[in-house]
């Protein structure tokens, strides 16, 4: 976050803005997929880490954005 | 005397309908998260792009991001042309139970936030999307994989739980609540809500 901003925020613009039609909870598995594969290291944690998002959707349609 | 016709229902396959105003409200604490502007930033500009009327709000104490979410439900009530869809980001140090902390220091729940929005008329069956940018506790995710399994092997013999939460995608379809209300009658007032955390429960968001 320090340098670019946090890997889910800037994923998400990312994908989003690649696709703003498809469908959001389409788009929020792919942004989970590119953030499960970064590997965190920072200057507190010299180990490699991971990175999950949790989506939760009581949605009862689809959600297209565009 | 216009002859009566049934209201069609959409399709269940139908897409919500986003003709409508959409409106975000940004809740951004900047102040010792460096970098957190650049989420700002990236996350306004998406907004705009996508026809969302903003509302950046950065530093709120504990108190202000209760207050801006009033606020933000209440301008939405407010509005005489139709609302179709609201998205919140809430940026911020997490606590251990998965609190907000405010600019302040002082903790708010998240869940809290959530309910407020839920009140608001102008959103009945409208989808509510939120975006929570902040730590749910101090875990650590090593994740799995050649290079994980000696950390996952030490991990195993301390805990009972698998320790990576990927894959972690949870559908809540809940169809409790009989509310029959507003434009949606007979849906559940938990309905329409889309939350995406940014870290597992329990775990450190990067």
């Amino acid at each position: 976050r320090d340098e670019k901003g946090s890997d889910f925020i800037q994923t998400l613009a990312e994908v989003l803005r690649a696709d703003p039609g498809g469908d959001l909870l389409e788009l929020l598995t792919e942004v989970n997929r590119r953030v499960c594969e970064l590997d965190v290291l920072g200057p507190d944690c010299p180990e490699r880490r991971k990175a999950c998002l949790e989506i939760r959707s009581s949605l009862r349609r689809p959600l297209c954005l565009q | 005397v216009e002859p009566w016709e049934p209201k069609l229902e959409p399709s269940p396959r139908a897409q919500y309908d986003l003709s409508g105003t959409r409106a975000a409200l940004l809740l951004s604490v900047i102040r010792s998260r460096p970098g957190a502007k650049h989420d700002v930033e990236a996350l306004g500009s998406l907004c705009q792009a996508l026809n969302f009327k903003i509302t950046l709000r950065t530093n709120p104490t504990a108190q202000a991001f209760q207050e801006e979410m009033v606020q933000f439900r209440e301008c939405l009530d407010a509005l005489s042309a139709p609302v179709s869809c609201a998205l919140v980001a809430l940026m911020a140090h997490g606590g251990p139970q998965g609190q907000l902390l405010g600019a302040d220091g002082q903790e708010v729940q998240p869940e809290a936030l959530v309910q407020e929005l839920n009140r608001c008329r102008a959103l009945w069956g409208c989808p509510k999307i939120f975006l929570l940018q902040a730590c749910r506790g101090g875990h650590r995710d090593a994740g799995v994989g050649p290079t994980a399994l000696s950390w996952f092997r030490r991990w195993l013999r301390a805990s009972p739980t698998t320790p990576s939460h990927a894959d972690v995608l949870e559908i809540y379809t809940d169809a409790q609540g009989s509310a029959s209300r507003g434009p949606t009658a007979g849906s559940s007032d938990q309905a329409d809500i889309l939350m995406v955390y940014a870290a597992a429960e329990g775990c450190v968001a990067y």
